[in-house]
């Protein structure tokens, strides 16, 4: 999971 | 499918060409509109004065600005957020950069060879710093030959949507919820191709493997790109980009 963060980031996000 | 209604496939339908309404990141109409603002001279050899390192930052820049949109393309397309997030990583990972690829071709003009860069529509020689000239070469050629598809928007929608959601990808963890997916969106988008004739172009569309070795071509040249300046892949290339890439 640490090696795609930023992926996690974005999906976790709402939509923006 | 004896599993899915036609209610359904429609629905799907709808979803997708909305979701990708909503993630275009540039309408067709502007990049049509600007398709005569070409560099100039001057400009083009000024980007070819800039250092190696300036141009790849610049286009990995660029690159992830367009992975973003696919990102919430991918978010807002039904179904996908219903997958595991292990599946939802693997099938971005994969495919995120063969979804860019496809959408350039909305923003390529075939008539001069160019496509649309930083504000203007740029030749494959305004890329010369970057020292990839046989991969650029290859993606002005993939542009090109999807051009002669002449994709609609809605074709291209759901295309894309096919290029992500592919259960061929290694590592899924629920392969047949992928699969599932997959195969609704592949009746969608021939029901779409049906009801407009233009079921022919299903025998010209890029084989998978084109798609897969562009990439491939891109993340060995990134590698040797960061073995000549690990520095400053490693300080000033987007974070996304490295994770998704390197």
């Amino acid at each position: 999971q640490e090696k795609h963060r930023i992926l996690h980031k974005l999906l976790q996000n709402g939509n923006s | 499918s004896p599993n899915s209604s036609v209610t359904e496939i429609e629905h799907l339908t709808q979803n997708v060409l909305k979701s990708y309404r909503e993630t275009c990141q540039l309408r067709l109409e502007d990049l049509q509109l600007l398709r005569l603002e070409t560099f100039s001279w001057e400009e083009v050899r000024s980007y070819q004065k800039k250092s190696m390192e300036e141009m790849w930052e610049r286009c990995a820049c660029r690159i992830t600005e367009a992975i973003q949109y696919v990102v919430e393309f991918a978010k807002r397309m039904g179904g996908f957020m219903e997958l595991c997030q292990n599946d939802q990583i693997v099938l971005l990972k994969a495919g995120a950069m063969e979804v860019v690829l496809v959408r350039m071709c909305r923003a390529f003009n075939s008539e001069n060879r160019t496509v649309f860069f930083e504000g203007k529509y740029a030749g494959p020689e305004l890329f010369k710093s970057l020292g990839c000239n046989e991969l650029i070469n290859s993606i002005f050629d993939f542009a090109h030959s999807l051009c002669s598809l002449h994709f609609s928007e809605n074709e291209i929608a759901l295309f894309t949507a096919l290029v992500l959601i592919n259960s061929s990808r290694p590592w899924l963890q629920e392969k047949d919820k992928v699969e599932r997916l997959q195969n609704n969106l592949e009746l969608a988008f021939k029901h779409m191709l049906r009801k407009t004739h233009r079921e022919s172009i299903l025998a010209k569309l890029p084989p998978k493997g084109k798609l897969r070795s562009l990439c491939y071509q891109h993340m060995e040249k990134l590698r040797s790109f960061r073995q000549m300046y690990p520095i400053i892949v490693h300080a000033v290339f987007p974070p996304l980009y490295k994770e998704l890439f390197s």
